[in-house]
């Protein structure tokens, strides 16, 4: 796509093949090819050099529509409370991990929740976050129940002066619908004891997965009132296309995209840089 | 479904009833459009359009009162044979223990399908031994642990600081002496354009000499999933692919995908967090399941 090349079907056959192999999503492609077709009749574009801004505007202009919405939206004066909620295995508790050493490094106090008591090994996986990123973590038994321990670490959160309470949550299918509603009963709890929270709920999304990210972002979204997504694993050859419909569909920003397993692999999400990636 | 949308494409182009072989060429872009719904990659769908094509201008299609049902059917069968084929048994070595490596991406469900893979064989009276060789994801080995004890399954650990080649070998020569009958190594999520972890990945299998070597992938992959597939197969050259998650609702087009790019069969599915929520590969449910 990067070489001169005549506009022509050809040109639109090879773009639908590099956005769908990207997982963009066919109904999406299809329209946005077909807007760009029209756009180059209209503005009688022959070459690829002349449509190739047109088209990584059109993404931008629907990643990035506002300046604002890539920040996290805390309150700067008492405690701000982030929720993390996603499917089995996305990368939540990594990612709470590396947003705690972001936090930390910009001299906020932070607290951990494990809010996964169900899965093996859950607890002490998040305790280990804990200790590289310098911060305390708020556990019960495993087996326990998550919105206990999310009750009990708003308030250790508030007596001890802490800006940001991150809350890990236990993996779950959105189509479990008792697993939903135990979701759905931790947000409650946190909106009982904080009304304006949780100020962020972040959808963790893995890039490597395809079309049912659309349907994990409508239900969670139902279930938790989700606020943002955290997009991991784009160090991989996924391309993480998905989010253009989810903007597209559900107006959901992506915050952040997590580059790899380490401390510091997490970064603000650049919808530039993002774009160019996709044509990479 | 796509049962509906051929209707829907039939309607608009049926004249005196017959269906000539343009009209199948639109029920075709159908099928092709919800192959790709369903994740299968590009290049899987369009090889696959191809193949499918000749039969679906065949006289069982055009010769059919309800052509549209036809083309499912051919379809499916397509779909079927081509995921299908052969048994999904777990091999068993002349010389125990049986080896098995489990390999995949970060999060995919190696360690939660070890621990089922153990429970599998522990129920046909075998006796397992889990490896931890997962020396960089925090908790890992105590993970392994935890299912290990739920299970009464021995895990053999050397901590995080040990090289995982030799914890294999001391993991395996440990079996040896315990009489266990089969070895299941859990190893670290890696990404396949990682030389150094594939190569790690290399090193442990020159160690263990597998009778298996499974790909765990999670059903919701996209596009990638070609990718990955080929990727592992080439580096490792795999037995079988455990395709987890599939208690969820995705389609799960990356089964068709991976099966056509390494050939490899899928072995067992994921139906759950549990341990007895391993299920043997069903071609023809996979195949109703992509086609929506
Ligand atoms: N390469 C890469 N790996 C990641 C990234 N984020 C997380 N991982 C890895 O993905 C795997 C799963 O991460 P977890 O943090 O356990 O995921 P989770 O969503 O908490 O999983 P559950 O709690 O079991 O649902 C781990 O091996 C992580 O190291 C990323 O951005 N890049
Ligand atoms: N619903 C469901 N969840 C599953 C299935 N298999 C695994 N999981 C969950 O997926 C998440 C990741 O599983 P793990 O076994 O930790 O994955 P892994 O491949 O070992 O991860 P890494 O070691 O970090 O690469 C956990 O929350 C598991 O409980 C399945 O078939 N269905
Ligand atoms: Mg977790
Ligand atoms: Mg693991």
């Amino acid at each position: 796509l990067s070489r001169y090349r005549k506009v022509d079907e050809d040109f639109f056959e090879e773009l639908e093949e590099i956005l769908i192999q990207a997982d963009v999503g066919v109904e999406t492609v299809m329209e946005l090819v077909d807007d760009l077709r029209m756009e180059a009749k209209k503005n009688k574009i022959v070459d690829s050099e002349g449509l190739k801004p047109l088209l990584t505007e059109k993404f931008v202009d629907i990643l990035a529509k506002s300046d604002e919405e890539e920040t996290l939206n805390i309150p700067d004066d008492r405690l701000g409370v982030i929720l993390f909620v996603g499917v089995n295995g996305v990368g939540k508790t990594t990612t709470i991990g590396k947003m705690a050493h972001l936090f930390k490094n910009a001299g906020k106090k932070v607290i951990l929740a494990a809010g996964d008591t169900f899965r093996a090994g859950a607890i002490e996986q998040l305790e280990v976050w804990g200790e590289r990123a310098g911060v305390d973590v708020i556990k019960h038994k495993p087996g326990s129940d998550p919105a206990a321990v999310v009750f009990d670490a708003i308030q250790a959160a508030q007596s001890r002066q802490a800006d940001i309470l991150l809350c890990d949550t236990a993996g779950r299918l959105q189509n479990k619908k008792n697993l939903m509603d135990e979701l759905n009963k931790v947000h409650r709890v946190i909106k009982r004891e904080i009304p304006d929270a949780p100020h962020e709920t972040l959808l963790v999304l893995d890039a490597t997965t395809g079309q049912n990210a659309l349907s994990q972002a409508k239900l969670f979204g139902e279930a938790a009132g989700v606020t943002g997504i955290v997009l991991t694993k784009l160090d991989g050859t996924a391309k993480g296309g998905i989010v253009i419909a989810i903007r597209n569909e559900l107006d959901l920003p992506v915050k952040y995209v997590g580059l790899g397993e380490k401390l510091d692999d997490l970064q603000p999400f650049q919808a530039e840089q993002f774009v160019h990636a996709l044509f990479a | 479904g796509l049962a509906d949308r051929l209707q829907e494409t039939l309607k608009k182009i049926r004249g005196k009833g017959k269906v000539t072989e343009a009209d199948v060429k639109s029920m075709m872009r159908e099928v092709r459009l919800a192959l790709l719904e369903a994740d299968v990659n590009f290049k899987v769908v369009k090889d696959f359009v191809n193949r499918v094509k000749e039969r679906a201008v065949g006289q069982e299609v055009l010769k059919s009162l309800t052509p549209g049902q036809q083309v499912i059917k051919v379809v499916n069968d397509e779909l079927t044979q081509l995921m299908g084929g052969e048994q999904s048994k777990l091999a068993t070595s002349a010389r125990p223990p049986t080896v098995i490596m489990m390999v995949g991406l970060q999060g995919a469900g190696k360690t939660t399908s070890t621990g089922k893979l153990a429970k599998y064989l522990q129920n046909q009276n075998r006796s397992p031994m889990l490896i931890a060789a997962d020396i960089y994801r925090p908790a890992a080995i105590k993970q392994l642990e935890v299912l290990g004890e739920q299970l009464d399954v021995p895990v053999f650990s050397l901590g995080n600081k040990e090289n995982p080649v030799k914890i294999v070998q001391q993991g395996i020569q440990k079996a040896k002496e315990e009489h266990c009958d089969y070895v299941l190594i859990d190893t670290a999520g890696r990404l396949h354009v990682d030389e150094a972890l594939m190569d790690e990945l290399h090193q442990i299998k020159q160690e263990a000499n597998p009778d298996e070597i499974l790909l765990v992938i999670d059903a919701m992959t996209g596009q990638d999933a070609v990718n990955v597939a080929q990727s592992f197969n080439e580096q490792l050259e795999l037995s079988g692919v455990v395709l987890t998650k599939l208690d969820g609702d995705t389609r799960g087009g990356a089964a068709l995908s991976v099966k056509a790019v390494t050939g490899k069969p899928i072995k067992f599915v994921g139906m759950g967090e549990k341990m007895d929520a391993l299920e043997p590969f069903h071609p023809d449910r996979m195949a109703s399941r992509i086609l929506g």
